[in-house]
């Protein structure tokens, strides 16, 4: 059965694209049909897969905005990596707040949108901007689970306690099958004692510990400069710590250690 | 007169809150009275103040939901250092967004609130959270300067263009007087090309070029320190990197160079 996994936290830079990108392609690497939901108006994961403006003709917007006059099908673009494909965004999913405002039924358009998807796919990976908008609300009306981005830097706690409340709430309304599928730190800088302080913090939270991803994302100029140039790290340098890592939670969330 | 200068880019993670605190703080090192106005919700500029949750009786939510109800003086804290104040913020402002969707001029909430304080600073820094929504827009209307901090990270130049756009109907309409202060670099490790790269299309783009700042402030973790122990950097180790950088931004400013 297909995995369909909200990436999410409004923090803002916490490492949301990145992990979208790079533990969708890690998974892609190993075998598995993957497809990147880009939900961020800032389109930043389309544009770290290397996918021009000019290449999109639908987008995740087509299918919130006209439902069905497109089939979701013809959104999707295929990478130039075997086994990794990405439903696009554009600037213009920045008008969806608004324009969506007095639409009843208005947080399941995506759902609607991606209905039929999963069937060539085993990991769905949604990318999402950092507020807990529409958008976001979309994302997770159309996911089973959510990924949670944090971290290892000063403000990391802050948002949780929001976040972990707003994905109750959804719970008990529009997405009763709604989990966590846990917390993975990102950021982590063994050179600073900020870093080790926030990562011990988190793994002895009663609530947060549990939920802790044994594998930790490491700060890594690699995984910066591979956006750049619009490839995964796992594509841009195999041997780098940002694919080690990346590698190791793929791994870790196909175990279902956690 | 006093200047209120909006710190915002809805790139998430880029040093807004970063920006504003330790800006703040070398402009009062100066000598200047400053306040800084902490518009987002997760309340991270009042955090990085050491202000706790316990010492907050009135906030900006106090004076957005029920204006005229507190006078805006009775919600200003005073920190540990001199000249150096707060209008506070909590995690209650999150629901301001959906409370004043009917509410005719919900724009201006926050300038009508904060009417008057100006007579008691030189500088009136506000926060923001990392989207244009109601609570920038509201920033944007009570402010008359807006300062970009950008990182030399990818993806830097995506939320530019969706900024510059709504500052000019924000100029169009609310606010015809808000203009850009500029554009200040942050992020900055020397040790990568991506860095590099990044400064130097900012520098030389036609549109972006002539707004950037010369101070440049470098990826450091002295700031992220600081931030952890709730003290700007300036206050927290005077000869770092983080210290001289927003003590060079701060003549900057005042010599009004950009
Ligand atoms: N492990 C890492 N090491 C170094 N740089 C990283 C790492 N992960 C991400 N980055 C870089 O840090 C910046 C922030 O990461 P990213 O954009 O993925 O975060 P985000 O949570 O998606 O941000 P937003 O809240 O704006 O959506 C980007 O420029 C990215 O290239
Ligand atoms: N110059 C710097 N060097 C190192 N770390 C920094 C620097 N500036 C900010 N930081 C740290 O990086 C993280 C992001 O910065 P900050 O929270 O100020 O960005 P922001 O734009 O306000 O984020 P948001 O979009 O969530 O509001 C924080 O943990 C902060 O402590
Ligand atoms: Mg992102
Ligand atoms: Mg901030």
């Amino acid at each position: 059965a297909c995995r369909k996994i909200a990436v999410a936290n409004e923090k803002g830079g916490v490492g949301k694209t990145a992990t979208v990108l790079n533990l969708g392609a890690a998974l892609a690497l190993t075998g598995r049909r993957v497809l990147i939901v880009d939900m961020d108006p800032q389109f930043n994961a389309t544009l770290g897969l290397g996918i021009a403006a000019a290449d999109i003709r639908h987008s995740v917007y087509t299918l919130i905005d006209a439902p069905g006059a497109v089939p979701a099908g013809q959104a999707v673009l295929s990478t130039r990596w075997k086994g990794l494909d990405v439903l696009p965004s554009v600037a213009d999913l920045a008008g969806a707040e608004v324009e969506l405002v007095r639409v009843k039924g208005r947080e399941n358009r995506l759902k609607e949108g991606m209905a039929g998807l999963e069937e060539g796919y085993d990991f769905i990976l949604l990318d999402t901007p950092p507020s807990l908008s529409l958008l976001t609300v979309n994302v997770f009306a159309a996911a089973q689970e959510v990924l949670i981005p944090c971290q290892t830097q000063p403000y990391a706690f802050g948002a949780l306690a929001e976040l972990f409340d707003t994905v109750a709430a959804i719970q008990r309304g529009i997405n009763p099958r709604l989990t966590i599928t846990g917390i993975v730190a990102t950021f982590y800088d063994q050179r600073t004692r900020v870093s080790q302080n926030i990562l011990d913090k988190l793994r002895s939270d009663a609530h947060y510990g549990p939920l802790m991803f044994a594998t930790v994302i490491r700060a890594n100029t690699t995984v910066a400069e591979s956006a750049d140039v619009g490839k995964p790290v796992v594509y841009y340098r195999t041997g780098s710590f940002g694919a080690q890592d990346y590698m190791q939670l793929a791994r870790e969330i196909q175990d279902g250690r956690r």
